[in-house]
């Protein structure tokens, strides 16, 4: 038997609402510390790895290890009929070919259950290390959504370099060029308005804008992104959700023919 | 340029 109670059930919908377009599919892999989630996009450069622990739900119980194949579309239009003030009740029986979500007003005088089809997949789990970075970025999410968005109508690639000098976003298409450099900066008394920059090394690093843009739907999830480098290794890009977990995003740089 | 799958960044588990 598995069961998962969040009593602010729009944090689900913005989860899926973050993960469908990226991922068609994967498996949600719940266990009795929590929900966990792998999956790769349909081109494998980029990884996504979500992490709800146990006690970040309002009720969580899952006796036996069950991996649920979700697709993402499906669930979406799911959670797209649950209200956002609504208590979203997620419940397996064990071996279950379905996933029952029930939403519960908040008052509630409305509930309503769907179950939805499960599917069997197929799925390799990547081990990622614990690693220091040689750039470590905290920024406002939507700072980071407004960079890449803006970078995406210039070119399709983006040059991130991490320098004393701050962190610079360079790109370059048919209408000509772009920088965007953010320094650190401490000043905003709220700390989810700052910009910290640990730089161990400078480093300087290529993406694909389009991967980084999409990224970004995970915006309404957190106030704060943190943007992890390490030379010619993949971009991380942490968005904390509360207390109840972490979406983690990876992506292949762009390197040389 | 070109772009390696993630995969090869990581190990199996």
């Amino acid at each position: 038997m598995f069961e998962a109670r969040i009593t602010q059930g729009s944090v689900l919908k913005k989860l899926v609402e973050a993960l469908k377009e990226l991922v068609t599919e994967g498996n949600f892999d719940v266990s009795s510390t929590g929900l966990t989630l792998q999956a790769m996009d349909s081109s494998h450069v980029c990884l996504v790895s979500l992490t709800l622990r146990d006690d970040g739900f309002d009720h969580y119980r899952c006796d036996r290890n069950m991996a649920m194949g979700i697709h993402f579309g499906n669930l979406s239009k799911i959670l797209k009929c649950a209200g956002n003030e609504d208590t979203i009740t997620l419940k397996a029986e064990d071996n279950a070919d379905t996933l029952t979500l029930m939403f519960e007003s908040a008052n509630q005088d409305r509930i309503s259950d769907f179950d939805l089809k499960l599917m069997s997949i197929e799925s390799e789990h990547l081990g990622i290390p614990d690693q220091d970075y040689s750039a470590e970025i905290k920024m406002p999410s939507a700072e980071y959504q407004r960079i890449v968005r803006d970078l995406t109508s210039i070119g399709d690639t983006v040059l991130i370099s991490a320098t004393k000098e701050g962190i610079k976003f360079s790109t370059s298409g048919d209408v000509g060029t772009a920088n965007i450099t953010l320094r650190h900066n401490t000043t905003p008394e709220k700390p989810e308005e700052q910009t910290i920059i640990d730089l161990k090394e400078p480093v300087a690093l290529t993406f694909a804008l389009r991967y980084l843009n999409n990224f970004s739907k995970a915006t309404p999830l957190a106030p704060q992104v943190k943007l992890s480098l390490t030379k010619d290794l993949p971009i991380f890009v942490e968005y904390q959700v509360g207390d109840l977990g972490n979406v983690r995003f990876f992506l292949a740089p762009k390197i040389d023919d | 340029m070109k772009q390696i799958s993630i995969g090869a960044y990581f190990t199996s588990s």
